[in-house]
């Protein structure tokens, strides 16, 4: 449906916008490598059914586009000249340990198939997406401000998974018997999160 | 549930 697309390409376009920022500005400042990195272990734990799922093109293609995006960022940002240089580690502070051990339990405690490693690792993604962006949220409190570039980014993750919850609204109403507790309780946790970046972001576009 | 419906999400 239209709204889940838009949310999808609003989450492909927040990795062009920050692919665009740490190459034109040769900076990945502000931007936190832990977040990037837990993304990347997101989508490798969430998209290994990529091998036998094969729902549509679009999907097994977005799949590897999300992939490689991701890890793409995270080159950038640990080997890219002059980039890696001008990362800022000790902003980049948030304690992600404390983020993702939590969330390996839950996946494995909390899952569509308690028989399958692929369901645990699933879920675990889904938990891990929900907080992943917290070290970002946290070095942009540390900074005081994001770069426009870097809020656009945020807003854009963020903007995505609104478009993903009211996509479940639509589909809940649309599709016979559509529930998905894990993923409708770990987007709204993942929503949340946005709210008080939502609100300084949208006041300071009003004051520009 | 149905089982793995959300799979055709990203």
């Amino acid at each position: 449906n239209a709204i889940r697309l838009a949310g999808d390409m609003s989450h492909m376009a927040s990795f062009f916008v920050l692919l665009f920022k740490i190459n034109k500005s040769k900076s990945v400042a502000g931007i936190s490598l832990k977040t990037q990195e837990l993304y990347v272990l997101v989508f490798c734990t969430r998209y290994v059914d990529i091998f036998w799922n094969h729902l549509s093109l679009y999907n097994s293609l977005m799949k590897v586009i999300f992939i490689a995006l991701s890890v793409m960022i995270v080159y950038v940002m640990r080997r890219g000249v002059p980039q890696r240089s001008t990362y800022n580690p000790e902003l980049d502070s948030f304690p992600h340990h404390w983020l993702v051990l939590p969330c390996v339990l839950l996946g494995v405690a909390i899952n569509q198939d308690p028989t399958s490693p692929f369901e645990m690792a699933w879920a675990f993604s889904i938990y891990l997406e929900a907080v992943a962006i917290m070290p970002q949220l946290h070095m942009v409190q540390k900074h005081g401000e994001a770069e426009n570039l870097t809020s656009h980014y945020i807003f854009l993750l963020g903007l995505y998974r609104v478009f993903y919850l009211v996509n479940w609204v639509y589909r809940y109403m649309t599709e016979d018997g559509y529930w998905q507790a894990i993923v409708w309780v770990s987007g709204a946790v993942q929503a949340v999160l946005y709210l008080d970046f939502f609100y300084n972001y949208v006041k300071s576009k009003q004051k520009d | 549930e149905k089982i793995g419906a959300t799979k055709d999400e990203l």
